[in-house]
This record gives structure tokens, sequence and C-alpha cells, in this order.
């Protein structure tokens, strides 16, 4: 936050865009700025109306060289745009150099990126040091604006201003909370808490929900809680299913018809890619968990209430396939919803609970709660 | 003016470095940048300052990796100190 931390102490903001750009069509500067300010309205209580005449908190104009704020613009490249902290008159205003070339796409410089960091000042934000925030001072022309989302670091930071959607940090009875929850922020404990996807990675699980997930280290009693974007930016939320594969260091998830792959927290390049080139048939459009079998070099993907078994060294899918889980898995539920590897059985998560089956034995050894690996 | 055109490129960076860490780091615009010192001077300071900010190895010297960053398109606001 800024010095003195400037913040806004209403929730309801207005914002006018004061003048456009020549170099993008007026409903595209609208649109830009519309999706700017959503990206932070979706994790404060903070919402956004415009007016086209008369004061408004945040004016946004575009400007060349000198403009009448005693900060100059300096042409082309270096400085894409400043913004004021909370405040009256000029104070919350965002202002864009226009000797840029504006742009939808990441061909020139992308307007609603560089509009989300601005607003992010316009709502009391510093920069911030993490080269994976939105806050982040340099331009990075490598984000997909299509993909872009909050990192942990902006969320924690607006929420220390704002509070999360339901709660405010003005609201004396209840104190500001250290960890931000998002919007419909999944809470670990809940006895109704099911997951999107479950996988290891070197050594720790990984439990994915929406936008977020539980980072559980076997050492730890407590699992930390992060944005998937804080560790992949490149990385959808929503998961369907996600496994580590050991031998190649890598975790692989899956959505839709894709999937990806990251190595710690690079994501590897040649992704996403199209699942049925693993050697699914067509009528399969997404595959609901996944686990893989370090001892056997074998990973299963479930779909429905079948599963498919792929050879890790021969690259290929298996002969014989798919085939009924409850036919080799029995006890566990007819679909599942996530799947891993640990102590040598395979948990299975379905809604609320989990099976752990034994895969020597062929069955199930315990039916426990889902959320039994955070100590709830 | 200098003949030298690189003398003239030196002196040109050196221009560019003091008045970004001018404007984004609060280096003290009295300041002569690059004076040799014994403990690094306050340009030097600054150098370090901005390249912990932004994630570079902190050398305290003008690499390539320091300048390609200090090229790049960004935001107006200063990274540290009072916004005025």
């Amino acid at each position: 936050t800024f010095p003195g931390m400037p913040k806004w102490r209403k929730t309801h903001l207005t914002y006018r865009v004061m003048n456009y750009t020549l170099d993008l069509p007026r409903d595209a500067v609208d649109s830009a700025i519309e999706k700017a300010l959503s990206l932070w309205e979706e994790v404060t209580p903070l919402t956004f109306s415009r007016t086209d005449e008369g004061e408004a908190d945040i004016k946004i104009l575009f400007a060349v060289r000198d403009h009448g704020d005693f900060i100059p613009f300096d042409g082309p490249g270096k400085v894409l745009g400043h913004a004021y902290p909370p405040g009256p008159g000029i104070y919350g205003d965002a202002h864009f150099d226009d000797d840029e070339q504006w742009t939808r796409d990441t061909s020139g410089t992308n307007l609603f990126l560089v509009a989300a960091h601005e607003l992010g000042h316009s709502l009391g934000l510093f920069h911030s040091a993490d080269p994976r925030a939105l806050m982040y001072p340099v331009y990075n022309a490598h984000t997909d604006p299509a993909r872009l989302r909050l990192s942990q670091d902006d969320v924690a930071g607006i929420q220390s201003l704002y509070g999360s959607p339901s709660v405010s940090p003005d609201d004396p009875a209840v104190p500001p909370e250290p960890v931000p929850p998002g919007p419909e922020t999944p809470a670990a404990c809940d006895p109704n808490l099911s997951f999107d996807a479950i996988s290891t990675l070197r050594g720790e699980i990984l439990f994915f929900k929406d936008r977020h997930f539980w980072r559980k280290s076997l050492r730890t009693l407590e699992p930390g809680f992060y944005l998937i974007s804080s560790f992949w930016p490149s990385l959808p939320s929503g998961l369907d299913a996600a496994y580590e594969d050991t031998s190649k260091d890598i975790v692989f998830v899956f959505k839709g018809n894709q999937f990806w792959a990251v190595k710690g927290t690079e994501a590897q390049a040649g992704y996403p890619k199209s699942i049925h080139t693993l050697g699914f048939p067509s009528t399969v459009r997404k595959i609901d968990a996944a686990v893989s079998d370090k001892e056997k070099k074998k990973t299963y993907f479930f779909v429905g209430d079948k599963y498919w078994r792929f050879d890790e060294n021969s690259q290929s899918m298996e002969q014989g396939f798919p085939r009924l889980i409850v036919d080799d898995f029995p006890g566990v539920e007819l679909k599942v919803d996530a799947v891993f590897q640990e102590f040598g059985f395979f948990y299975f998560f379905r809604g609320s609970l989990q099976f752990e089956f034994d895969p020597d034995a062929r069955m199930v050894t315990r039916t426990l709660k889902n959320n039994n690996w955070f100590y709830c | 003016y200098p003949l030298n055109g690189a003398a003239r490129k030196e002196g040109s960076t050196t221009d560019f470095v003091q008045q970004y860490l001018e404007r984004y780091y609060n280096l003290a615009k009295d300041t002569k940048a690059f004076v040799r010192r014994r403990d690094g001077g306050p340009v030097v300071d600054k150098l370090r300052e901005m390249q912990k900010f932004l994630g570079l190895e902190v050398t305290g010297k003008l690499d390539s990796d320091t300048l390609d960053m200090m090229h790049k398109p960004r935001c107006g606001v200063p990274d540290v100190g009072d916004f005025a």
C-alpha cells in the first residue's frame, strides 16, 4: 500500500472515461476498463459504476507529454501510465500515455493489462516486488490477457485495505483476515467440501478447488492456501484432474479437453495439448480424475464410471480399456472427483467422502471425511 | 559535447540511469552518478535497492540484466518512497 495507507472510505465508487485513444474503438476501451475493475471487484466488497458527466472518484484519461499534473509522459515506450492513490480531486485518477500503441491483444501495449495495474493504484495498492503480481511495476508482454489472474500478493494487498467480498476490515465485529479468502473461497474444514483435483508434488500434496489450492506437507499440520495463479499464472482455475509423474518431475493438470504440464513453478512449453493426444476417443470430453502408479509406471484416468490405463513406458493407452471402475476398484463409488497415491494406497475422493484403497488387496480399507488431511 | 561517440553513449546511459533512479528510487537529485567511492555511494545503494526490488541479482553494478530491465516499459509510479 502507499505510505499512510490511503484507501477509499466507501465501497461504491464511480469512474469516468474522460477521453479515448484513437488506437482502439471506444467499446474496446470501455470493455478493457470494465474488465480491469472487475478483477478487483471480484476479491473485495468494492463495486463500480460508470458516469459520463461530472465528478467521478476515478477519472481515466489518455494524454501525451505534459498533461497538467507535473508528471509528463515521455513518448513511446518506457512509461505507459500512472495513477494516483485514493483521495479527492486528481487522487484516484489513472492516466495512460497515448504515445503508446494501445491494443486489445499483445501486439502493442495491451490496455487491459496496464489498466488493471493502474486501477490497482487508484484503489490504494503500491508496487509489488513480486514478479508474479499484477502490481509489479514492469510491463510483461508475455502475459496472456485472457488468462490474467490476480496473484496471492495482489489479493492479500487489496484485501488488507478492503477485506474480502463479504467482510470489510472496517466492520468492528470482524477483524481483518491475515490470509485472504477470495470470492466464494472454500474453507478447509467445511464438512461439505469437495475437491476438483488432487496431485502430489515433490513429496507434498496439492488439493485443488476452484481458483485455489491447499498445499499439504507431511511435515506440517497446517496446509498452506494459495491461488493457483500465484504459482502458475498460465494454468486455468477449476481443474478437472491432476497427477504427478515423479520420474519426469512433472505435474500434469487437466481441464476440459486440454492438459498442461508444470515442473515446479515452471509451465512447460508446448502445452496445453489435447487429451486426445493421449489416446482417448473423441467421445471423451474431459477427465474426472487421474493418478500415476509410481511403481508400475501406469497412469489411471477416470471418466464417469470407467477408467483408462496409460503405459508410461510405451507412452500409449493400454488395450482392453476402458473398464468399469467398480470391477477393478470395488468399494469405490461409481464416479470420482479426484485421486492420488500415498503410502501405497490410492485415495479416491467423491463429494465429501474419501476411500482409502489398497491396490494389492483390491479393497477399500477405510472410508474417511475427505478433508482429514487437514486435521479438521 | 564530446566528439567521441562511445563517450557520448556512455554519458547518455549515465544520465538515463541517474534519471531512472531519481524517478523511481528516490535518488537525491544532486547526487553525482558513478563517482568512485570506497563505500559505493548513493547511486550504488540505489542500484542495489532497484535490483532487489525487481528481483534481479543484487550486484550494485550496471550489468546488462539491470540495464535491460530499466529499458522495459513500466508504470510511471515510483517503486519506493513517497508518491508526490
